[in-house]
């Protein structure tokens, strides 16, 4: 049960992701290839889905030497 | 290095979870790499506590996010010992931290590494290998479409924002890839894996590795 606001706005992200599905497959040109489309974030915004999901913050690594402590 | 390596293949690496509304994926690939290393140790493979990690990793923001560096770095200086999933259950919000007696068991980290394997990707196969499954940041903003197969194409490089586990790779077909435990539960995905391309960088998944020792 959702507000007809919120069922809009839903159905707007909805149709948005549709949108870059197509976008996405259209680089898909090998079998093994990933493929986009509809799956339980279909009706979240990229937005929402950033702030929702996507929670790790990136710290710089030092390069790989090639070289173990020992070595 | 073999042509292909999977931790699953060892029961060595836990059901894949589901983080839910709730930015605590650098949380899940922590927890993933530290039960997994602790089974391949000859322990048996249990749950550890993610919802420990998401209240007491006080640089952490919980819920809001978090950085696998400082979550590790935390575990190493405390050396604050990660006591079962039953024992402190994962509720996806952050809530006070829960603290456990010095006698009550659980499993504690000693050291761990953390490098950037840009260009050296064969390397960090080996250290998959030698090591367990790996903790590794990656740029997932594609992945809000995901179904399934070897990504290749839409991901960037240091614009990192989501945590992972890496528990494997396969290079015995036309595209080499690595295998990759994600913690949006098993409806998203490959049965909540993603593979992606080994080489290139893809998707940023080579620009911070860690790899724990208990």
């Amino acid at each position: 049960e959702v507000s007809s606001e919120e069922f809009s706005r839903r159905h707007l992200s909805f149709q948005r992701a549709t949108i870059r599905h197509t976008y996405l497959n259209s680089f898909s040109t090998e079998t093994q290839s990933a493929k986009y489309g509809i799956n339980q974030f279909s009706d979240l915004s990229q937005e929402e889905f950033r702030d929702l999901y996507l929670g790790a913050v990136y710290e710089r690594a030092p390069l790989f030497s090639g070289l173990s402590v020992k070595e | 290095l073999p042509d292909k390596f999977d931790w699953r293949d060892k029961a060595a690496v836990a059901p894949v979870q589901d983080q839910q509304a709730c930015g605590s994926c650098w949380a899940f690939s922590v927890v993933g790499a530290i039960q997994s290393v602790h089974a391949i140790g000859g322990s048996q493979l249990e749950q550890l506590s993610v919802q420990q990690v998401v209240d007491c990793s006080y640089q952490n923001a919980g819920c809001n996010g978090g950085s696998t560096t400082r979550a590790l770095n935390w575990l190493k200086q405390t050396r604050m010992k990660l006591v079962t999933q039953s024992e402190y259950p994962y509720k996806a919000k952050t809530e006070i931290c829960h603290f456990f007696s010095q006698s009550h068991s659980g499993v504690a980290i000693k050291n761990f590494t953390t490098h950037d394997f840009s260009g050296q990707e064969k390397a960090m196969m080996g250290q998959l290998v030698q090591y367990g499954p790996l903790v590794a940041i990656v740029d997932a903003v594609s992945w809000q479409d995901y179904l399934g197969g070897i990504i290749q194409h839409h991901c960037s490089s240091q614009w990192s924002n989501h945590a992972i586990l890496i528990v494997g790779y396969d290079t015995t077909g036309d595209i080499p890839y690595w295998i990759v435990q994600n913690s949006w539960g098993t409806r998203w995905g490959n049965e909540g894996y993603v593979y992606i391309k080994i080489g290139g960088n893809i998707c940023g998944i080579a620009d911070s590795v860690a790899a724990v020792f208990l």
